[in-house]
């Protein structure tokens, strides 16, 4: 995370490291005690679950809990070159024990209104700068959730970004996610506080430049593929 | 014997300033000793958690009513919270009770019972039996058939700040800020 701060140990309960070969490769999040929400792009190259483990806990060095890696769902019409459904979910080969520190994060109704302007927190172990590497204790960002129209202004992505993507950042850049926090979440806080995912780290152009904010996966519009591949 | 005609001796009067600060010392030593009296008595206060579990007649359960995502499940959760800080702050609890909130909403029949947690911040030395009797008939106070709910107390648990965070963190979403029930600012 570009421009963030040290997340302290169950801030982010729901934050998966997610380790390939036992190292950190990409961010997830726990939307049950089985299964993880995360980015297709994380397992183009890396598709074997026995390679995989998912650690949980804000330290990727002393995580709280380990747990293998049962399967690996890639949404069957990921576009690498457009980044279009980037979006998967990976199965734990046992259920997670949820404590104050591990448990999950609510997942959005398909109808839930993500407003422009509103605030939105992004956490990962990713670098903290363009081409950095990534970092051992969790960090987090807040930013503000901007319209796919001012997104695709001729500055911006130029329309690139697409109806099942979001964007979120700050007009003057700064605060981001970066190389190292894809598949991570980016949620907001109901009246309720209660915690929602609305998007997954999915691309940008370099990190926390003005005028090219973060582009997620906007999970309201796959939360009907959620639930047919999970039945959550 | 010779008794010498003047023998000097002792004085028998004590030094002034030793007597003074010998009062000084024994005022502090009361003082002290009294203040850690009131406040174990009277100021050191510890949180307390309950949890009750309320009926709502005549509201037909339904999936919408099993995650906190959907509007309905935050309208209602939100209606009953709101009744339950109205009645404790019109109570004479209405300054150790701090928060309640919906953990669960259940079906049970062809109503609905909601699961919830509530907040209290009493002195360590109250007696917990009379004061659980005093918060469920603070709760069977709960006006009926405002705002169409229909709501009756079924039983009310003290639980311990262990036990509460179990009950939460079985809800998706909640942070620590939510599981301690910290008071609204």
């Amino acid at each position: 995370i570009m421009g963030g701060t040290k997340a302290e140990e169950g801030d982010w309960p729901w934050q998966v490291s997610l380790q390939w070969s036992s190292s950190h490769h990409c961010g997830g999040a726990l939307i049950s005690n089985r299964y993880i929400l995360s980015a297709a792009h994380c397992f183009r190259s890396y598709s074997d679950p026995r390679q995989w483990i998912a650690t949980f806990g804000t330290s990727t060095i002393s995580p709280l809990q380990r747990v293998g890696v049962s399967s690996i769902l890639i949404h069957d019409n990921y576009k690498p070159e457009t980044h279009e459904n980037d979006i998967a979910l990976v199965q734990l080969d046992r259920e997670v024990t949820f404590n104050r520190y591990i448990h999950t994060v609510c997942l959005p109704e398909a109808n839930q209104a993500i407003s422009p302007g509103s605030t939105a927190y992004v956490t990962g172990w990713g670098s903290q700068s363009y081409s950095g590497s990534t970092v051992p204790d969790l960090k987090q960002g807040r930013v503000n959730i901007i319209s796919n129209t001012v997104c695709n202004a001729p500055a911006g992505y130029n329309g690139a970004v697409l109806s099942g993507m979001l964007c979120a950042g700050l007009p003057e850049g700064g605060v981001d996610a970066c190389q190292g926090d894809s598949g991570g979440p980016l949620v907001q806080e109901d009246s309720r506080q209660h915690w929602f995912i609305v998007g997954i780290v999915s691309w940008g152009y370099q990190c926390g430049l003005p005028d090219k904010p973060g582009v997620y996966t906007r999970v309201t519009a796959y939360r009907d593929w959620i639930t047919q591949k999970t039945g959550i | 014997m010779y008794r010498p005609a003047r023998v000097t001796s002792a004085s028998r009067s004590l030094n002034p300033y030793l007597v003074f600060f010998a009062v000084v010392a024994v005022v502090v030593i009361l003082a002290v000793i009294i203040g850690l009296l009131v406040y174990f008595l009277a100021f050191d206060q510890k949180y307390y958690f309950y949890q009750s579990s309320i009926q709502i007649l005549g509201k037909q359960y339904s999936d919408e009513l099993s995650s906190p995502a959907t509007e309905k499940y935050r309208t209602l959760s939100g209606s009953i919270e709101s009744m339950i800080t109205k009645t404790f702050k019109e109570s004479d609890l209405k300054n150790q009770f701090i928060k309640a909130h919906v953990v669960k909403l259940r079906q049970s029949g062809n109503d609905v019972i909601a699961d919830i947690i509530m907040k209290f911040k009493f002195t360590r030395r109250i007696n917990e039996a009379s004061m659980k009797s005093r918060i469920e008939s603070i709760l069977h106070q709960m006006p009926n058939n405002s705002e169409d709910l229909d709501m009756h107390p079924t039983q009310l648990i003290p639980i311990t700040g262990q036990y509460t965070v179990q009950l939460f963190t079985r809800e998706c979403g909640v942070r620590s800020d939510l599981i301690n029930l910290s008071e609204d600012r």
